[in-house]
């Protein structure tokens, strides 16, 4: 709430509405390809949504063991 | 491998939910596999508690942040209960954990499995069938944006900043796709859900996968 709020409101959704148009302009021809546009985040500024969304970090963990396809001991 | 496969059809996945302003999606993506996995042993589907893994996993950061392999490293070595969403409900903010007594009924995990899948994403559609809905950790800064449709672009891998839980695939069409429950409630991307392009390792997703076991 607050003028100062709502200015920066109004800029991240003016910013958000470029980035749409970005996202959905560099693929036009491709099939099913994800559409972008005005959602409930649309008022959040990239750093702001990061901030309060984007909270998880990846764990380092072993390559997935795929069975080794066993040896032919004998070629007929 | 069959073309298409959702656990939703299984009727063993919970609704979306919505982690709202706490930076959560960690124990979000955690109980759900939690749920999924008593469900598919033929338990009542229920929603569990986030909070609780908020609260008392203090290996994490609650609203602040937190890793699903701390979560469920919490859950394995404590052999925590657990339990009802109703008993400890969603409040948007880190509390004080709350304990039960051993006699109360709740969810413990036997263990659970985590591996880099990246160039074996077929490999990782088996162990979904096999093991139930996963747990990932994608780059999700351009999901702040997404309506609907395959996400195929701008994300890349190792820059992963999300957990979310895959409980399906479909590759029926000409891009086949992962099934991706986020918490960002149901009227975010397709009802709560993203779709995710399988193969290339789109947006990390196969870069930190785990599954659980009850």
């Amino acid at each position: 709430s607050g003028p100062r709020s709502r200015e920066r409101q109004t800029a991240a959704f003016r910013e958000s509405l470029k980035r749409h148009h970005y996202l959905n302009s560099l693929f036009p021809g491709e099939n099913y390809t994800a559409v972008y546009g005005v959602n409930q985040f649309s008022y959040l500024l990239p750093e702001e949504f990061k901030a309060i969304y984007l909270r998880s970090k990846p764990s380092k963990y072993p390559r997935y063991p795929v069975e080794a396809p066993k040896p032919t001991s004998s070629v007929p | 491998l069959p073309v298409k496969f959702d656990w939703r059809d299984k009727h063993v996945v919970t609704q979306v939910r919505n982690q709202h302003m706490c930076g959560g999606c960690w124990a979000f993506s955690v109980v759900g596999a939690v749920e999924s996995a008593y469900a598919r042993k033929g338990q009542p589907l229920e929603e569990l508690s986030v909070q609780q893994v908020i609260d008392c996993s203090y290996n994490n950061y609650g609203c602040n942040g937190g890793t699903p392999s701390s979560a469920f490293t919490w859950l394995n070595k404590t052999q925590v209960k657990l339990v009802k969403d109703s008993e400890y409900p969603f409040k948007v903010q880190n509390g004080l954990c709350r304990y039960f007594s051993d006699s109360h009924p709740g969810y413990s995990i036997k263990d659970y499995s985590a591996f880099d899948f990246s160039g074996q994403e077929d490999e990782m559609a088996k162990a979904l069938l096999n093991f139930g809905p996963l747990v990932v950790v994608v780059d999700a800064m351009s999901w702040q944006d997404y309506l609907g449709g395959i996400i195929q672009h701008h994300c890349s891998s190792g820059e992963a900043n999300h957990a979310v839980l895959i409980t399906g695939f479909d590759k029926t069409g000409s891009t086949p796709y992962w099934i991706v429950r986020n918490s960002w409630g149901s009227s975010w991307g397709v009802d709560g859900y993203a779709h995710v392009k399988m193969g290339g390792n789109i947006c990390g997703i196969a870069d930190s996968v785990s599954a659980v076991f009850v």
